[in-house]
């Protein structure tokens, strides 16, 4: 085993001198990019003379972007009819329901227009607005306080001369 | 108003990529099995009528196959699939005797010799559309560039490879030639190992 390997390939055939690499996401381990090292071991070289570094080539392996646009599968399925649109269904149906509410609700006050009485409710809200606040001397918070009565202002005896 | 874009009608299953039968060596049956990898079709049944603008797979710098198709341009072919020159033929000296030659300027008693480059065995290799890898397609790799990517193609040095996705090395063949015995490695095996980087070099990358 080479030391910080975490893929190794099967032996192959060196006759075209290709390799595809399907990049794992395990590869990353929960790390966004990881550098890696890839190098080509022949088989006459055995693992413990064979170092990665000396031929290696340095590069990148990235978690990438999501993009959110439909892909060539959702595509091929939206062309064969077949789509998933419950969220479609559960956006149009909320205002929907709301409309209809409210469309029922104007010909049920509509029809029991004449029968709605609110007037003990209203005398009550306007006999708050009209209430008498009745005598100082009978409210609870001025009842103990001494006041004086109303006495005569002193009157003076008018001089001749304003008259 | 706007034209209703219809996409292309998919493969169906006739169409498929199917096992064809072919003859090699002069008498051996074989089944060929096609398969497709990152969208490139290897070991695909070739056209009953040659096609001379047949397309071909070219790679990106990351490993990404590229499909190329060559085209007429003024009376030329642009774009065509890469000639490999010599490097996958093997040189041969072949001698000629005086008697063989029979030249007019030549000594009865000499020799001539003269190099000779023996085609490699395309029986498998025709069956890859991807470009190979040769000594003349190395990059230079390095802090100073000044290093050449031996035996490595693709992917050059500090690509992204993103993951899902399938990206192809490709290495010079010969690259791996035993000197004292002329033979080139028949088996090979692809690592990948980590590599530790200093804190100031981690997560420079924008995102």
């Amino acid at each position: 085993d080479i030391s910080g390997t975490f893929f190794t390939s099967e032996w192959i055939d060196n006759v075209d001198g290709l390799l595809p690499i399907e990049i794992k996401e395990d590869w990353l381990q929960n790390t966004y990019e990881r550098r890696i090292i890839v190098s080509v071991q022949p088989y006459n070289i055995p693992d413990e003379d064979f170092d990665p570094r000396l031929n290696g080539v340095l590069l990148y392996i990235r978690m990438g972007s999501k993009v959110y646009k439909p892909t060539k599968e959702q595509l091929a399925l939206q062309d064969a009819g077949i789509s998933d649109d419950k969220w479609y269904y559960i956006a149009l149906s909320i205002p929907t329901v709301v409309v209809i509410f409210f469309v029922l609700m104007y010909f049920f006050l509509y029809a029991n227009g004449k029968n709605r009485d609110f007037t003990d409710v209203t005398r009550k809200a306007l006999n708050k607005k009209r209430r008498v606040l009745g005598k100082f001397s009978e409210m609870k918070k001025f009842k103990t306080m001494r006041n004086h009565k109303y006495t005569e202002l002193p009157s003076y005896k008018k001089t001749g001369k304003q008259n | 108003a706007r034209a209703v874009h219809r996409p292309k009608e998919k493969m169906t299953t006739s169409e498929e990529v199917k096992p064809w039968v072919r003859t090699i060596y002069g008498s051996l049956n074989e089944i060929v099995t096609p398969t497709v990898i990152a969208g490139v079709t290897f070991s695909a049944k070739p056209d009953p009528t040659p096609n001379p603008l047949q397309p071909w797979v070219s790679l990106k710098k990351d490993g990404t196959p590229q499909t190329i198709k060559p085209e007429i341009k003024k009376g030329r072919t642009q774009k065509q699939k890469p000639d490999y020159s010599t490097y996958f033929k093997t040189a041969t000296m072949h001698t000629f005797s005086y008697e063989e030659l029979k030249a007019v300027n030549m000594d009865p008693d000499d020799v001539h010799e003269e190099e000779e480059f023996v085609d490699e065995d395309d029986t498998y290799v025709s069956l890859n559309p991807i470009i190979r890898c040769t000594p003349d397609r190395y990059f230079s790799k390095g802090p100073a560039k000044d290093i050449p990517s031996e035996p490595f193609c693709t992917p050059r040095e500090n690509s992204d490879w993103k993951v899902g996705k399938t990206y192809f090395v490709t290495w010079y063949t010969r690259f791996f030639e035993d000197e004292n015995s002329d033979t080139v490695a028949d088996k090979v095996r692809v690592h990948l190992s980590y590599v530790k980087e200093k804190s100031v070099e981690m997560g420079n990358h924008k995102r």
